[in-house]
């Protein structure tokens, strides 16, 4: 049976030959270990996240690793075009990604997409926000809470800073990105229940 | 989540790439 992985990791090309399952995992496994690294490698830049005990680390990366990618490939969404530009370099309209099942999920992605993008964070607001994905004292199973609080707390504080600081004028900036946290959660829960039917499928 | 060529779910490589123990083998 074949199959299409509509996620921008995958190696998916345009008019290939039919894949199996084992197929379309193996090429996805090509992008997705490094991708994870590279998401640890990311939280152990946070200033503070290597003083969190190693199984809140692991928590919170767990946790948060598919929020970060989302922000990371935000740009990737063309809002404009409604198409997918994939890692592999090819690119998907909105009714084909549709036609891999993926309709819902695709079209909050492309709503966050919007929303973020819209709000045209320079590369240090968007590394501060990354950090703050994943640093959430909220995640369950939290060994420290209170340790990941106050990391949290001061990326917070640091966002706020920067953003009032680049952007003096417009006080809603600030709180319009701390709304997107809820959406990439949403966006995390419908991603694991989708992922949770392929297996399944 | 889970890396089919290597049979590591996403933790295992977190908890791998956290100790630095990917250095020191290629991919």
């Amino acid at each position: 049976r074949s199959v299409h992985l509509a996620c921008p990791m995958s190696a998916l090309s345009r008019g290939g030959p039919p894949r199996s399952v084992q197929e379309v995992w193996e090429d996805f496994s090509l992008s997705f270990t490094p991708a994870v690294r590279e998401v640890v490698e990311f939280a152990r830049h946070i200033p503070g996240f290597q003083d969190l005990t190693q199984q809140d680390q692991v928590t919170l990366l767990k946790a948060g690793t598919f929020e970060v990618l989302m922000v990371r490939f935000a740009s990737l969404f063309d809002v404009r075009e409604r198409s997918l530009r994939f890692l592999s370099g090819a690119s998907y309209s909105l009714p084909e990604l549709q036609a891999m099942g993926m309709g819902e999920l695709l079209g909050s992605m492309f709503d966050f997409s919007e929303k973020l993008a819209s709000l045209n964070l320079s590369q240090e607001e968007l590394g501060i926000f990354t950090a703050l994905v994943l640093v959430s004292a909220d995640r369950s199973g939290m060994e420290n809470a209170s340790l990941v609080e106050q990391l949290q707390e001061t990326l917070i504080r640091a966002l706020r800073s920067l953003i009032l600081k680049n952007s003096p004028n417009d006080i809603s900036r600030f709180t319009k990105l701390l709304l997107r946290l809820p959406d990439l959660r949403t966006l995390n829960s419908m991603h694991s229940e989708k992922l949770l039917s392929f297996r399944v499928d | 989540f889970a890396d089919p060529a290597s049979n590591l779910g996403l933790e295992d490589i977190i908890r791998k790439a956290l100790m630095g123990s990917f250095d020191d083998k290629p991919d």
